[in-house]
């Protein structure tokens, strides 16, 4: 654990909690896409299923399941509790077009040719692209909310942070990630949008 | 468990 990692992973934490805060609060999913939040939210779930089969330490396990708990909870107030308020018509990013090219890439592209190898590195992939929804409907509407881009803004600081902390972690421990490096890269750049 | 890889950032 490094000062970027730590605070990369808290930025991220932020974003979740501004977007989850900011939906309860104003009782209105307005402007956000519901198609991000699911994305993300299967993301969260392909990537942890490691919960189930290795311990790494109490924060990763407990941070695990707070990013899945407030992922689920997210698409829960947007689908369920607040749906009079959303957007669909203008949430109108055609998900397959991600979910499809990145399985195959996931399949193609691994450190290791097994199930859950597979859906994780289906979800680094799929995470660097999640967003590409809510960027579609805020080019769509225009504008976004204040609160969305603060949103947005912790969730690119987030990616920037663990770029740095992918350079801390190669130069003091020879730790290399290519897949995991690659995705982060891209994922940032969309974010600097 | 062995052999398997262990992604240890989330």
């Amino acid at each position: 654990m490094n000062v970027f990692r730590l605070t990369g992973d808290l930025s991220h934490l932020a974003a979740i909690i501004i977007l989850l805060l900011k939906i309860w609060k104003t009782r209105s999913c307005a402007g956000i896409s519901g198609k991000s939040q699911i994305l993300f939210a299967l993301v969260f779930t392909t990537r942890y299923l490691d919960l189930l089969t290795s311990f790494i330490s109490l924060y990763n396990t407990s941070m695990k399941v707070i990013y899945i708990g407030c992922s689920y909870a997210t698409v829960y107030l947007i689908y369920m509790k607040f749906r009079a308020t959303y957007d669909g018509n203008h949430d109108s990013f055609r998900v397959e077009f991600l979910v499809v090219p990145v399985g195959g890439l996931a399949v193609l592209i691994n450190h290791d040719f097994s199930p859950l190898e597979i859906l994780w590195t289906f979800s680094i992939y799929l995470e660097s692209v999640a967003i590409l929804p809510q960027l579609f409907m805020i080019s769509k509407t225009g504008e976004a909310e204040t609160i969305t881009t603060h949103y947005l803004f912790c969730l690119g600081l987030y990616r920037a942070l663990y770029l740095f902390n992918w350079i801390w972690r190669y130069y003091f421990e020879g730790f290399f990630d290519m897949i995991a490096i690659v995705a982060g890269v891209v994922q940032t750049v969309l974010y600097c949008d | 468990a062995e052999g398997e890889l262990l992604h240890d950032e989330l």
